[in-house]
């Protein structure tokens, strides 16, 4: 996955991300794809959650799927979830789980109830920080003023760092893929050094969705896990969805 | 760049959507949080039924792959409609709910569910 918060010179906050899953679920050799990634793109669907006839959050989500990976909540806040690979990985929580040690909250549980619950960007993001986990995660969270966009990197126990935008050192944007960003991403899967190249040749003045989705569409930003692209405006409560391709030559990751 | 990583110049125009990237648009639906938690993705799973079953089966014809006697899949089967019991509310009710609708038995609809986190490994 590629998540991006980026503030643009107005003080408005934009929020997109490549979701990217199925590594090693079966890899099609005709049609050079994963086969998983390929059976979840009819799956994807934007959802608006109601109640008393008014949206409460929007999101886009798998059909069949509960838990939350991408959302926002209109005018209050953004939040996309990002995988974190990890020998403490979330399968020892669901061991934990199913033998009764049951403290911790599933991730795309609490990314869904942050969303329905939380009334404001510090109160999504001390949720996300402080909430014990089943298994480690980044939380890639914007908010709705000037300075509200952070990178929460999670183990399943602790916040182990919150990354803010920052412009007084020139930090318009905060980007994750699936590596902590004080870490040299894997070699052979470096989506972070093209996808932060592109960012800073846009520009904060040139920042928007438009642009935005030029950057989510760069290969190997752009890869053949990548099932769908999201784009979130906060300001204008808008969420915007489109399931993607990515012809050959492409990386599978 | 025809080796990998198949890196290219940062791509510009590429919106509104089309091209080869571009594989379609996303349908809106939505979910009323006042309904009963078995009854909130009834709408959503009438319309995308066969694409999850195709999932699931494909989920299930690599579990076989791995495990040719069909074990793994009984055990997901037998075993993971008992976490449906455990999960949080509104969780638990939803995910029987998308059972129900659907026709894909609870286990394989809790293994879909619970997918993310047994891949952070």
């Amino acid at each position: 996955c590629t998540s991006i918060v980026a503030e643009d010179e107005k003080g408005n906050l934009f929020h997109a991300r490549n979701l990217d899953f199925g590594l090693f679920m079966g890899w099609d050799i005709k049609n050079k794809s994963w086969i998983i990634t390929e059976k979840l793109k009819p799956l994807v669907v934007n959802l608006d959650f109601r109640r008393n006839n008014q949206t409460v959050f929007k999101s886009t989500n798998f059909a069949g799927y509960v838990g939350m990976l991408t959302g926002i909540k209109p005018r209050t806040f953004t939040l996309t979830m990002n995988e974190r690979f990890s020998l403490d990985g979330g399968y020892i929580g669901i061991l934990e789980w199913i033998f009764g040690k049951r403290d911790g909250i599933w991730m795309s549980f609490l990314t869904r109830s942050v969303l329905e619950n939380a009334n404001s960007y510090e109160e999504a993001k001390t949720l996300l920080a402080q909430t014990k986990l089943l298994a480690p995660a980044y939380f890639i969270l914007g908010g709705n003023q000037t300075g509200q966009g952070c990178i929460i990197t999670r183990s399943r126990l602790l916040s182990i760092d919150v990354f803010d935008i920052n412009l007084k050192l020139g930090r318009w944007f905060v980007l994750e893929t699936n590596y902590d960003h004080w870490k040299e991403p894997l070699f052979l899967d470096d989506r972070r050094t093209p996808a932060i190249k592109c960012m800073n040749q846009t520009t904060q003045s040139n920042i928007s969705l438009k642009t935005l989705y030029d950057v989510l569409s760069t290969k190997p930003v752009l890869n053949k896990l990548t099932a769908y692209t999201t784009l979130m405006q906060v300001s204008e409560g808008t969420l915007e969805s489109y399931i993607r391709d990515c012809p050959n030559p492409c990386m599978p990751w | 760049q025809f080796i990998p990583p198949y890196t290219e110049d940062c791509r510009t125009d590429m919106y509104p959507p089309k091209g080869p990237t571009f594989k379609g648009a996303v349908s809106w639906y939505t979910v009323d949080l006042d309904l009963p938690p078995g009854k909130r993705w009834a709408a959503v799973i009438s319309d995308k039924k066969a694409e999850l079953v195709s999932m699931v089966q494909a989920i299930k014809d690599l579990a076989n792959a791995l495990v040719p006697s069909g074990r793994l899949i009984e055990l997901v089967d037998v075993s993971l409609p008992l976490m449906a019991n455990t999960l949080p509310q509104p969780f638990g009710e939803e995910i029987k709910g998308i059972s129900a609708v659907s026709g894909v038995p609870l286990g394989e609809v809790v293994l879909f569910n619970i997918f993310y986190e047994v891949f952070t490994v």
